[in-house]
C-alpha cells in the first residue's frame, strides 16, 4: 500500500510540474 | 486555473502526505529497500531545501506515538550492538545487518553511526564499507546528517591551542573524505 500510495503521488507530482514547462 | 499555484499546492501536498505519513511509516515496515526506494523516486522530485525540511522534522513527534518511539529505541539499541562487534573479519555479514537497520530507522541509525564516528576513528573503515548496502534515500538523509553534526553549536572546531582540528571534526572530515572516494 505504502509503494502504491508514493506512486500515486508522485504522478499527481509529476503532472503538476509538467503544466508548469 | 494557474499552473504555478496549482504546481505550489502539489508540492505542499507531496509535502505533507510524506512528513505525516509516509516517512513514519518506514519506520514501522520491517526492512525493505523497495518502500524506500519508492519514497525516494517521490522525494527526489523536491528540492533539497524541501527534502532537508522533512529530515528535520522526521522523529519530532515520535514521542506522541509509543509505536514510533519504541522502533526508534530498538533501532538505535541494535545499531550500537552491532557497531560494537564491527570487524574486518565480519564486516559483510554485519555490513548488511547495519544497512538492513537503515532501511526502516535510517534517520536513527544513520545519526547513532555518524554520533559514533565522530569518537570513533577505528571505526570509519568498516562503517564506509558497510555503507555500500545503503539506498539512495540513505545516502540523501546521510548527508542531510552530516551536515546537521557540523552545523550543531556548543562545540569547538578546534582544540585549544587554535591550530589543530578537533578530534570530531577531524574523524567526520576523513569519514566523509573515504566516503566519497
Amino acid at each position: 500500500l505504502l509503494q502504491k500510495v508514493c506512486r500515486v503521488l508522485r504522478g499527481y507530482y509529476l503532472s503538476a510540474l509538467e503544466l508548469v514547462s | 486555473g494557474n499552473p504555478h499555484l496549482h504546481l505550489k499546492e502539489a508540492r505542499l501536498r507531496v509535502e505533507d502526505a510524506l512528513g505525516a505519513c509516509l516517512l513514519p511509516s518506514l519506520q514501522l515496515v520491517p526492512a525493505n529497500p523497495a518502500v524506500g526506494q519508492e519514497i525516494w523516486e517521490l522525494m527526489s522530485l523536491l528540492p533539497y531545501e524541501a527534502r532537508y525540511h522533512l529530515y528535520g522534522e522526521w522523529e519530532k513527534d515520535d514521542d506522541r506515538y509509543p509505536m514510533l518511539l519504541a522502533a526508534r529505541q530498538t533501532a538505535k539499541l541494535d545499531t550500537r550492538r552491532i557497531l560494537k562487534r564491527l570487524a574486518k573479519e565480519n564486516l559483510k555479514q554485519l555490513g548488511r545487518m547495519v544497512a538492513k537497520l537503515a532501511h526502516a530507522n535510517p534517520m536513527t541509525v544513520l545519526r547513532t553511526i555518524v554520533h559514533q564516528i565522530e569518537a570513533y576513528r577505528d571505526m570509519i573503515t568498516p562503517v564506509v564499507d558497510a555503507f555500500k548496502y545503503l539506498t539512495q534515500l540513505e545516502y540523501d538523509i546521510l548527508e542531510y546528517v552530516v551536515i546537521e553534526r557540523l552545523a550543531l553549536g556548543g562545540r569547538d572546531k578546534l582544540k585549544d591551542d587554535g591550530l589543530n582540528l578537533s578530534d570530531w571534526l577531524q574523524s567526520l572530515a576523513s569519514f566523509w573524505g573515504h566516503l566519497k572516494q
